[in-house]
């Protein structure tokens, strides 16, 4: 069990808070196309620190913020929350949860918080690598990506290796 | 460093291996590494030295790429590209799959990977996804019904005015819009 | 020339809006020309002018492009790359309808365009090809069963020892192996 | 009705002689992952003047021939014909059925031939276009390719319009 649970709040369609409460075994996310199913994609990888909005099907930063829609005003902020399962001790941290939180402001601000504590971007990255969780290579695999491997150059394979070394 | 690498190549080339085997219920593949490229072309060498310098240790090409070599059953080895669409959604599963089990991450997210596999390979598919799921907490986006039921949770995303909600479901309604 | 240009383009944009509304359930699409690049870049002009002579009539990018709008029912007018899965392989159908039916060629192969879509846009993805089918003879390739429903006549291909075999089926047993 | 049937021969999988007869309606090619439907798909393009090995998803020009496989040998040679109805006269023909055949040997050379007469490769592609067949544009969906004209770039989307015009 590593991953609890994930919060969302404003981020892309998900204009209401939202909690998804993760399973020790596997989760399957089910819907019509555009619901949203592919937004929670993007919110693991924005709160794992994406910073390329291309990966998260964006152009500018504030693509990831609820633009509003049907009688519904844009929001100001992005939110997603992770809570992590800390009881086996696997992150460097003393605490039995860990929540790893990022936000995101139309003025283009952005915040990042351990545990409700605001520290620096790479504060987050540092915690998250040590306990080498990523937001790139094979954690996460796209829509429309999975034979990405086969595509890429035999160099670009190498770094798959890399990352699983 | 070097030798680390090497240990990691062989395992996940035995376990490719094995995957794909599974995956076409027979078969061979491999994957190779390529020899950088050195020799008899003094120009290109030093560009290729000059590039070494310039990019960062990870990406550095001259250590030579991941060539992958497939003979899917009954058939003779040929270019990837002439594989069908859910032949290479097999053999990129099978990496994958190669991949998260010499290291495994904590979690892995693996959005709709099963679009262009036929009912028989989507079964084989979630069938490896299974003895996986001890060490990494798998999180799977579907529209098909045989993957559904391998979860022990299924989450309903459904959008009203705009805006997604998230319902716990049970297996049964799911599959009722399932493909 | 350029008049029956402006006349298809038209002509396409009134069926983009109406194939877009049918398969979305309402919501808004439009195609506009984009305006070539002139005015007060003097220097980007001669650059231009030079390209326009360079290139063949008919990729002539100084004629300027062709921008695509999308409303989804309920949503806000968003960038393209924003859309998912599903909604693009929509929104490019619904072009693809104008595009066949403003100039109706004798026929036209679909290799599971469908992929992405779940069942119910299926449905109405169907629909449409049925209107269709009477100016454009369509094969459609699918492993969808909704699809399969649509067609006069099935073909199965089968591979035994590297050797792909085809035979006429019925729809029932089209069905059996279908997602 | 247009299109009569295809026969292949030789070309990629299709080591054995095979005839596909079409419908006046909707045909529907179904079948398991790697039997043969996208190949289908390819030997029309590859008849209808395909040039490009990219587009018929191979390295060089031998690729579609058969490549031999399990105790079978490979084949010297692929061949495919279409046969089109022209019952209404929408053909530049006095014949009521054309048969257009296009052949590859390994040895590289090629053969083009109208109602079974060998003609040159120019010969072809003129009928074709003036039948307004095309190999290119909309009328052969890839697989994988359905959103290509959203990813394409606003000038490469204008010669759909100028095919349809
Ligand atoms: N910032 C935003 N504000 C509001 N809605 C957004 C925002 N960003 C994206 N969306 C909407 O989210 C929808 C896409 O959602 P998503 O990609 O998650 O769908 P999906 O469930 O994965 O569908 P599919 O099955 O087709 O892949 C689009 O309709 C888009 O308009
Ligand atoms: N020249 C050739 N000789 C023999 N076999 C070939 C040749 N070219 C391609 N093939 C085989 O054809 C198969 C691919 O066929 P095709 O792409 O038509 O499958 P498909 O039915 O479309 O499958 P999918 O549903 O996965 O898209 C591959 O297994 C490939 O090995
Ligand atoms: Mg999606
Ligand atoms: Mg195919």
């Amino acid at each position: 069990m590593y991953l609890k649970r994930l919060n969302l709040h404003g981020f892309k369609s998900f204009a209401a808070r939202t909690a998804l409460d993760f399973s020790p075994g596997t989760t399957a996310i089910v819907g019509p196309n555009g619901s949203g199913k592919s937004n929670i994609a993007d919110s693991l990888r924005w709160v794992l620190g994406e910073q390329s909005m291309r990966q998260l099907r964006g152009k500018k930063s504030e693509d990831i913020i609820f633009a509003g829609g049907h009688g519904r005003a844009q929001l100001g902020m992005a939110e997603v929350t992770l809570t992590l399962d800390n009881a086996s001790n696997w992150l460097p941290s003393e605490f039995t949860e860990v929540t790893v939180t990022r936000r995101a402001f139309r003025s283009g601000d952005s915040d990042y918080l351990i545990n409700g504590t605001k520290v620096r971007l790479k504060d987050m990255l540092n915690l998250l690598s040590q306990a080498r969780i990523g937001h790139d290579s094979y954690t996460i695999i796209g829509q429309g990506l999975v034979d990405q491997a086969l595509s890429s150059r035999a160099e670009e394979r190498r770094s798959l290796f890399e990352d699983a070394a | 460093m070097k030798r680390r690498f090497d240990e990691t190549f062989q395992a996940v080339n035995e376990r490719f291996r094995q995957h794909f085997v599974t995956l076409f219920q027979g078969g061979n593949a491999r994957l190779e590494m390529q020899q950088p490229k050195r020799g008899a072309k003094g120009e290109a060498d030093d560009e290729d030295e000059e590039l070494a310098e310039a990019l960062p240790a990870k990406k550095n090409n001259i250590a030579g790429g991941v060539e992958i070599f497939v003979q899917i059953p009954g058939k003779k080895v040929q270019d990837l590209s002439l594989l069908s669409g859910g032949e290479r959604s097999l053999v990129s599963s099978a990496l994958l799959f190669a991949l998260l089990e010499t290291n495994p991450p904590p979690f892995c997210l693996l959005d709709e990977v099963d679009a262009a596999l036929d009912e028989s390979n989507v079964v084989r598919f979630c069938e490896i996804l299974l003895t996986l799921a001890h060490q990494t907490q798998f999180i799977v986006i579907t529209h098909n019904r045989v993957t559904m039921t391998h979860a022990n949770v299924i989450y309903g995303v459904s959008m009203t005015d705009s805006v997604s909600r998230i319902l716990s479901m049970k297996l049964a309604e799911a599959q009722v819009s399932a493909r």
